[in-house]
């Protein structure tokens, strides 16, 4: 049987608002060791998402605030997904990861490539 | 029966050399959209590896080489290696890709966890 999202996600999650500065954000990823962080405004309302990957082809650009990069179409996945679902919306999209959200809509984890990864090195 | 290393791996291998700026590193993963760039020098060893997050987390540090941010122990895997190997490699290192070599050392694709994830999306 497949594993459901719940089963495999991260649960702490971690966000920054869309007014953080991008040198914020970064301070962030070097802290955690981590790539995806999900976008919410003061409602706690998901409204984009920021990788290490936006931060990265940011250098050079001049710009500063985490709101001119991230990526505001975000595809997400439910708790009760079955993973194998995700991962094929995270090849479909060529992605690296997705916020998980709850029945009530809420970012409730993060699921990524590295944590389906680890399923396939499960000895069997 | 799991498969190799070289079933799934990435054959186009693009890499940078220590002297060249960050800068320009992360213009090519901006072109290209992925994550890992393994860094070799003129007679083609690998000598470091550097990611999204490495530039990610260099913002706002003043650094501006490739050799200032890179990682020089790499963690690499074999073309005819399982790849459960490698997904348990990954997780122990904590690290979301390895440089493929061939048995002359030489670095002939790249192993994600993005590859490794599309396993987990396979209908069976
Ligand atoms: C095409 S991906 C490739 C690089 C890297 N693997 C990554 O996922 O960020 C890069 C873009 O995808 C976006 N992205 C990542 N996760 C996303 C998600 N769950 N929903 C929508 N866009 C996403 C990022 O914001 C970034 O602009
Ligand atoms: C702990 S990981 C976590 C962030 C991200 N998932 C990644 O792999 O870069 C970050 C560090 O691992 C290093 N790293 C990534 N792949 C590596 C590899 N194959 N061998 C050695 N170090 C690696 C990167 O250079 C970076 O400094």
């Amino acid at each position: 049987p497949v594993p459901l999202v719940r089963e495999v996600m991260t649960r702490q999650v971690v966000t920054v608002g869309p007014e953080c500065s991008i040198a914020e954000a970064a301070r962030i990823l070097a802290e955690k060791g981590f790539d995806h962080l999900p976008v919410v405004d003061e409602h706690r309302r998901l409204v984009g998402i920021i990788t290490s990957w936006d931060i990265a082809t940011s250098v050079g650009t001049g710009k500063t605030r985490v709101s001119e990069i991230m990526t505001r179409k975000v595809v997400t996945a439910r708790e009760d997904e079955p993973v194998d679902s995700v991962a094929r919306s995270l090849e479909l999209h060529s992605i690296s990861g997705v916020p998980v959200l709850n029945e009530r809509g809420e970012v409730t984890g993060v699921l990524t490539s590295d944590d389906l990864s680890k399923l396939v090195g499960r000895r069997r």
